[in-house]
């Protein structure tokens, strides 16, 4: 049984690469199998582990048929950690489906044959609700949102639930709110704290693991590394750990 | 003369919005007329100055021909800055616009009627290289690039001046680079520094000034004021007032 979650949110920089890398590493070390697919243009999920497609070998050639999974699926340097790397080549995904049949459902369609290899699949989105997010949603069971404890972040959060309804509505009627993860948390502050509040409050299903901002986790990217390999003992480190076990617990009772 | 100035990123959270409001805060207190317009589906723009348009009156109502520009024109509570407001409704212009003639030059052709009531109009983009940023590249004359000091923020900035490099061969032959702006600079981490040289190596035209990184810039727009006013003596007021003059210094030598 796999479980394919998209890490998604359209307001920008609130840790949606960091997160699918380390809580696809934290996953990966406690023994389950994880695929992560690059699906932002940007591709930094990609350069943060330091993988670079081969041509034609990318999610863009995945969703427009040009490539099998099994071309696009490459290692990640971490064990069972497997990537599909993106190119920026994936911008141009959204104007060619556009006017594709079924253009909401080419990344859905391309992962069906993963199903009995990996544990969890975990999709990085654009920061943006354009196709390719939608592309994510209706392929993903369940959604994680990071939200950075700013309060720019907080404003856009309704917006983002309101596309999230409308996805499930329209186009994955089994799709769940997984959670919403507090990130770059700064205790020195009197801001995350209050932002924090602010999310618990409208949002009960916020995950109780938070992430800390910590300078390692910033660092690891530029090592091609996730932050438990990076700096096991971070801050981040830890956090990410506890909330992949918060993740497995919750699992288990659903 | 108005000189009308895009502050673009693919890359989020790089402090695209905080430039806008804060550079315009700083260009009105130096006595220059300054139009922003929230081009931006998450209207933080408007959030950070507490506006929220009228129904029927916002930047979308303007670029789909629904209002006019002395419709959409409102105050910002500051002197000498005005704003044009942004909803969600905007998200759908992309789509909209898709299919429209002459669609990349519908913010241009709204804007031709502000040339002379402002010295500057500051066009806030989203954190993606869509429609919408490329309306405000080929109505801006020149556009500002903020980059936050860390290193994935560094990894997309190639391909973000290709796509400007394609706009302007084919939109809009006379956009110029202003320059980058090194953004959240925070002095105890090696990694700014580093990402900070590797940044002014690559692209000659870095502004100076440098924003640093600064709670109270984050805590600004909750209150709905510019830095100037919520607190002018922080290092993030002080460093946007830097901005504004070096920027008026290259001005007068243009
Ligand atoms: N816990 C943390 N502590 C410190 N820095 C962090 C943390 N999490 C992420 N960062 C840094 O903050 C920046 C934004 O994070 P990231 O790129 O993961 O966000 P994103 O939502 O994926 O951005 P985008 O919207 O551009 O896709 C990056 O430079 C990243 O290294
Ligand atoms: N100099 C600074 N010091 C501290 N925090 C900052 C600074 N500049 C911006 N911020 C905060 O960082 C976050 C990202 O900034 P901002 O929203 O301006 O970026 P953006 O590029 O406009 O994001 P998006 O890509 O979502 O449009 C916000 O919470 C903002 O308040
Ligand atoms: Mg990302
Ligand atoms: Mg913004």
């Amino acid at each position: 049984m796999t479980t394919a979650i998209a890490v998604a949110n359209q307001k920008g920089g609130v840790g949606k690469t960091t997160t699918t890398i380390n809580l696809g590493a934290a996953l990966a070390r406690l023994g389950h199998g994880v695929l992560i697919v690059d699906f932002d243009p940007q591709a930094n999920a990609s350069a943060s582990l330091n993988v670079r497609p081969e041509p034609g070998r990318s999610s863009y050639d995945l969703v427009l048929g040009h490539a099998t999974l099994l071309e696009v699926v490459v290692p990640s340097g971490q064990e069972m950690l497997s990537i599909i790397p993106a190119t920026s080549d994936l911008a141009g995904a959204e104007i060619e489906l556009a006017a594709a049949l079924g253009r909401e459902f080419r990344l859905k369609t391309a992962l069906e044959g993963v199903a009995m290899s990996y544990n969890f699949v975990l999709i990085d989105c654009p920061p943006s609700v354009g196709l390719l997010t939608v592309n994510a949603l209706t392929a993903a069971h369940e959604v994680i949102i990071p939200v950075q404890c700013e309060y720019l972040a907080l404003e856009g959060l309704g917006q983002f639930t309101n596309t999230l309804e409308l996805v499930r509505r329209n186009l994955n009627r089994g799709l769940r709110l997984r959670g919403l993860l507090l990130t770059m948390y700064d205790r020195r502050t009197t801001l995350s704290q209050q932002v924090a509040d602010e999310v618990r409050r409208h949002f009960p299903n916020t995950f109780r693991a938070v992430i800390p901002r910590s300078v390692r986790a910033a660092e690891a990217p530029s090592h091609g590394l996730p932050i438990q390999a990076y700096d096991p003992s971070s801050p981040a480190a830890i956090a990410y750990g506890e909330l992949a076990e918060e993740m497995l617990r919750k699992e288990g009772e659903a």
